[in-house]
């Protein structure tokens, strides 16, 4: 499964949909201080299921939802969407014959969180079981967060078998 | 599942030191369980040894040192079993500008089997890129998209 | 004691409301006192809020706007009471081009006051500096100092 | 009370006696990964009096000996010297008249520590003392040590207090 596109809606600083295609090879993201790269990052790992509020920066998982800006007010909704090409067949059985897998999260003020698959509602279990084996998830070993680099320096033996454990 | 485990340490363990020597022109870095006799349970240590240096605990290393082992070893994880992208958010941060061209050159093979997405703010990063995006806030506290065209920079 | 206390939290208080816009072009940061009727023991929090954004937790922060709040209320609490010195580890690693020219010009106002010492890979740093010193492994694994003049960078 | 001089021996990787002047203004250290920049910050933390292993990288304070490299054996010793010039009598009243103090620090394989300021023993606590109220220490809120620029952010409530009651 290869990322095609990425939409970001309410969250963080993303107020407007934002929407990000991924052509092959290697795509830098650049910007000044503060403009939102590392949110990008936070919206990947939350659409792939991260539960912890702290992970993301935040103190409760409703920071992720736009808080407003000088002109704006804070909306009522956070929604991230990924959206897989499927071409050689490497998601589950029951997707097999989708060309192409979309994973969506929202988050409503409310408290209330959907996920969806292609659209149609589902659990995050579900989420978490569609990418069992793909190396796909938000504890991959392939994502490494602002100033995280160190983590597998600076963690425990018994957590590093973790990633081991991964591959095998 | 005790089989499958051996088998990735072992191969992790031979590209963790192919990489490793190709970043740092030499020297040796492996993993270690910590209870041989118990792979299902033991802890795994990291073991560097930059070239020409004494081999010491991992947590004397420097900055740019530590930051070039995890990618080391995030790499080899990758070539024993691929991950259809990476995400690295300023990996680059800590390293040199000798060593940003190794980590660069890298990610540049690897990424003919893989998606790399780099935060950077290192101009040696972006001139590698195939892609660059540019995200702004023309609308204070607002962030969107720029298409930066490669040619523009 | 408690007059002290009250007397310097009031100073940097203020002097970091100063420096916070001058790095920033704006916003508005300051010191708060959790228990402010209990001076000698109360925890204190800090508050940052970058221009053109509404006020959030300093948690949600980005990597360069939370060092340049630091280095705003390290440089407040220097001019409440001097240091003799001052030594920054690559605390210029986290900013972009632009904050950090503003980080360097703020550094040579306080160097006629206090001596620093930056270790730094960014050029931006190291063309500010008076006096430039290199260090190096010729030998490998035995660091040593390369006495560099400034005209030969 | 300004730095003048800094002189390492035996301390990490600076096998052999270094000595650095700090002129006036701005002195930026400059060399790739590994050439021991940070050893420097370490080796003026350590001769200011810190006591802990974990904060200079180590496992056991014995790590801050020079140990050895490819053509090098280990060494015995470990010692630091941090002279200051004293032009305005910043210094406590017994120092007064040195228009110069120095501190040095020492460190055997045996596990035997030595402190000296202005070449005659003393112990930590003497170090500690000189300082007092001059704003330098193993802890002053002006050392802000690698991958450290954020720890004021990520600290407690009641950690922040003490660089306030620093100053006041
Ligand atoms: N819920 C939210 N609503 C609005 N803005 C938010 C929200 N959460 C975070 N932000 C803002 O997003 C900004 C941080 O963005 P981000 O961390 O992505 O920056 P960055 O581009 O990675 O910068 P750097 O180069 O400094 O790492 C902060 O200024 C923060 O206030
Ligand atoms: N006791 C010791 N004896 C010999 N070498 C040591 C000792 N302690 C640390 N080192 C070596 O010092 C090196 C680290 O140096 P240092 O952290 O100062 O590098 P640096 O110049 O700050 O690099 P970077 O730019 O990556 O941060 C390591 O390679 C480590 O092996
Ligand atoms: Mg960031
Ligand atoms: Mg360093």
């Amino acid at each position: 499964m290869k990322i095609k596109k990425l939409e970001i809606l309410g969250f963080k600083s993303f107020a407007e949909k934002t929407s990000f295609t991924f052509p092959p090879g290697v795509t830098a993201i650049v910007g000044p201080n503060g403009c939102g790269k590392s949110n990008i990052v936070d919206a990947i790992k939350w659409v792939l299921g991260e539960q912890g509020a702290k992970t993301l920066r935040g103190r409760a998982m409703e920071d992720v939802i736009f808080n407003g800006s000088e002109k704006r007010k804070p909306t009522g909704m956070a929604e991230v969407t990924l959206t897989f090409s499927n071409e050689n067949g490497a998601a589950p059985r029951q997707y097999s014959e989708f060309s192409e897998i979309s994973v969506r999260r929202r988050l409503y003020r409310s408290g209330d969180s959907e996920y969806y698959i292609n659209n149609s509602p589902c659990r995050l279990k579900d989420i978490t079981e569609l990418f069992l084996d793909t190396g796909i998830g938000s504890k991959a070993y392939s994502i490494i967060g602002q100033n995280h680099i160190n983590w597998l320096i600076n963690s425990k033996p018994e957590e590093r078998r973790f990633v081991l454990e991964e591959v095998a | 599942s005790r089989v499958r485990f051996l088998k990735a340490f072992e191969e992790v363990n031979d590209k963790f030191q192919e990489i490793y020597t190709k970043f740092f022109d030499g020297g040796k870095a492996g993993l270690k369980m910590l209870e041989e006799d118990n792979p299902l349970d033991t802890g795994i240590d990291i073991v560097a040894q930059p070239k020409g240096k004494r081999l010491q605990s991992i947590t004397l290393l420097s900055g740019g040192e530590k930051a070039l082992t995890v990618l080391s070893l995030i790499f080899s994880l990758f070539l024993v079993k691929p991950s259809p992208f990476f995400l690295l958010d300023e990996a680059d941060a800590p390293l040199d500008d000798a060593n940003t061209l190794r980590f660069v050159k890298l990610v540049k093979v690897l990424s003919e089997k893989s998606q790399f997405l780099l935060m950077t703010h290192n101009k040696n990063t972006m001139e590698l890129a195939d892609t660059l995006y540019g995200i702004t806030m023309q609308e204070p506290g607002v962030s969107s998209l720029l298409s930066v065209n490669l040619n523009e920079v």
